[in-house]
């Protein structure tokens, strides 16, 4: 199976999601191993968190990485996440 | 809102700017100036303080740095991430960090779209460090994305709650500065009272709670006090000497000073002198007693003297038409062998009522002078009164007191315009001829009224009593029907009273704790046990 190409869009999104709680750090040195074999699951929780980010930013939730998302994460803001770590152990994991 | 968890155990905080890490481009008076203000929207809105210090052992300490500042989360440049904070904590807990290389406005500019406002990122910053997560409600100040700064800002509600959850609302200073016991104002002379005529030429002053009457400055507003006769005079100054004896009262020690009565070594709170003691004494009755002439020594009149214009007079209570008689009152209850028509603690004092008087018991025990008539402590009350029904102080701090078919509201000693009421008023049958007893049951704040074998649970704000009643008064189990009165207590305890005696009620099993009563005399009036009654108290 051929590896994914991730667009240069795709990755900054993720690395706010990342800096800003959305989704789980991944460690950089494993990452491409754990793609392989999870990569519908890995491609949920991107679009997933994708679609937190809207809601809590308040424009249209598309799950996609539309102008409005890409005008949000440009917005000033600030630094700290907008959830924390451990939050989720206390949300009911949906299916 | 979101609470993050961590809360500071205190709220007494203190701030300071970092002496090392101040803002490059911004006035570093103007920035203390901003920050403040950024703070006093959390104090305003909760129990917090803050003061400024000059250290970075601060709680709160503000930096400016660039890019990479020693902790996990360097800035960005200009744009993007602006500031970041703590949450509460030791060391760098609570702690707000800026980017230094944004463009900060110490001053709101509506052409500046480049430009950030310093009050609303350190206003957001500030609710990190006192434990507020961000927010998703758009408008909130823990909004994570800048959103500037409106003129006239106001905390908005959803970080208000956050905060006022985390720490609690301001206090309120509404009743701060309304003196103990003092009413608003007197009420409109409209107030219908009875007027007798009295047979001496003295007027009955009547006594006042927690009040001054009786200085110069209180009988003569209008002019000028000083606090003593400034003037020099060349006579000696005068001062009234006691009387050299006091009547004899069972409740007053007494104390003889003059060859009459030479000082006892033995002084016994009921001791009464006989002739059959070696001390030359004048057997003095209980009663009838003679009240001496006030004072002893009458002031000499001086010739010529300033002060005679101007003399500062000493102040003795006077008495009442009634102490002037040489006949007993025969109504007197005795505090130690007698039931109780009423009892209410008002205004953190106890008052029992029995007949047309009242006993007043406060933290030093009894007042002196007491018993006393009822009507001269609210003289708005019938001049024909036998006794009281029920008496209780409402949550609104006005004294209820019922008699017959009628409520007599007070606020402090004067009538509330429009009363007495009747009771059928508040919704109480127009059969009722009076009431028993009446409390704010401490369990859970309502007032309740009772009578014969039924009760009724009276609401404060509607005036009246609630619809699914009466109800039977063997809900309180243990205290029977027609009790005499009932109150709480500083302890929290509810207490029946009937007869002689009283029971302490259990309000969670809705019981009195002990079938048998206890004497009312010895534990509220402190008689000694022996002369509290042999008669067997109800059970």
């Amino acid at each position: 199976r051929s590896r994914p190409t991730r667009s240069a869009h795709e990755k900054s999104a993720r690395s706010y999601l990342e800096t800003f709680g959305y989704l789980k750090k991944g460690r950089p040195e494993v990452g491409n191993l754990q793609l392989m074999g999870n990569e519908q699951e890995y491609e949920d929780d991107f679009r997933i968190a994708i679609k937190t980010l809207q809601e809590f930013g308040g424009i249209p939730v598309t799950g996609e990485i539309d102008t409005a998302t890409k005008n949000l994460m440009k917005q000033k803001r600030c630094g700290r996440p907008d959830r924390e770590d451990g939050e989720d152990e206390h949300r009911r994991k949906k299916r | 809102f979101a609470v993050q968890g961590e809360k500071w155990k205190y709220t007494n905080l203190t701030w300071s700017l970092s002496s090392t890490r101040r803002p490059s481009q911004l006035d570093p008076y103007g920035t203390r100036s901003v920050l403040a203000r950024a703070l006093d929207v959390w104090a305003q809105a909760s129990r917090l303080t803050f003061t400024e210090v000059n250290s970075d052992e601060a709680d709160i300490v503000v930096s400016f740095a660039k890019r990479y500042h020693d902790d996990a989360y360097p800035f960005d440049g200009r744009g993007a991430i602006l500031a970041h904070a703590f949450f509460p904590g030791t060391g760098r807990g609570g702690d707000a960090h800026f980017d230094d290389d944004e463009l900060w406005l110490l001053q709101p500019r509506d052409d500046d779209e480049e430009g950030t406002s310093l009050f609303a990122v350190a206003a957001h910053e500030f609710g990190h460090s006192l434990g507020l997560s961000h927010s998703s409600v758009k408008g909130a100040l823990m909004f994570p994305w800048y959103q500037g700064i409106q003129p006239n800002f106001v905390l908005p509600e959803d970080d208000r709650n956050g905060i006022q959850q985390m720490y609690g609302p301001k206090k309120s200073t509404k009743w701060a500065k309304i003196p103990y016991y003092r009413p608003a104002e007197p009420p409109p002379t409209t107030t219908t009272t009875t007027t007798t005529t009295t047979t001496t030429t003295t007027t009955t002053r009547r006594p006042y709670i927690n009040q001054h009457h009786n200085r110069h400055q209180d009988r003569y507003p209008n002019r000028p006090y000083t606090p003593y006769p400034r003037i020099p005079s060349k006579y000696p100054a005068y001062y009234p000497e006691k009387p050299n004896h006091y009547p004899y009262h069972p409740d007053r020690r007494h104390y003889n000073s003059s060859e009459e009565h030479p000082r006892r070594t033995n002084h016994h709170h009921n001791f009464r002198p006989t002739e059959t003691t070696s001390h030359p004494t004048t057997y003095r009755p209980r009663y009838p007693y003679v009240q001496p002439e006030y004072p002893s020594n009458p002031r000499p009149n001086y010739p010529n003297d300033p002060r005679q214009d101007n003399p500062r007079k000493p102040y003795y209570p006077e008495k009442t038409t009634q102490r002037t008689t040489t006949t007993t009152p025969s109504d007197k209850p005795d505090k130690c062998d007698t039931s109780y028509d009423a009892v209410a603690l008002i205004r953190g004092e106890l008052f029992i009522f029995k007949n047309r008087y009242h006993w007043r018991i406060g933290a030093n025990g009894h007042y002196p002078g007491y018993p006393m008539e009822t009507t001269r402590m609210w003289p708005s009350l019938p001049r024909d009164l036998t006794h009281v029904d029920a008496v209780y102080e409402r949550p609104d701090r006005k004294i209820a007191i019922f008699i017959g078919k009628e409520l007599y509201l007070f606020n402090s000693q004067y009538l509330v315009p429009g009363y007495p009421k009747p009771l059928s008023t508040f919704g109480l049958p127009e059969s009722l001829d009076k009431l028993d007893a009446a409390m704010v049951w401490g369990h859970n704040g309502n007032t309740y009224f009772y009578s014969g074998t039924m009760y009724w649970k009276y609401d404060e704000e509607k005036g009246r009593v609630d619809y699914d009643y009466p109800r039977n008064m063997a809900m309180w189990k243990g205290v029977g029907y027609n009790i005499d009165s009932v109150f709480q207590w500083k302890d929290g305890k509810t207490y029946f009273f009937k007869g002689k005696g009283f029971w302490k009620f259990n309000d969670l099993q809705m019981r009195v704790e002990n079938e048998r009563q206890y004497p009312s005399s010895t534990f509220w009036m402190g008689c000694p046990t022996e002369r509290a009654g042999r008669r067997a108290g109800y059970k």
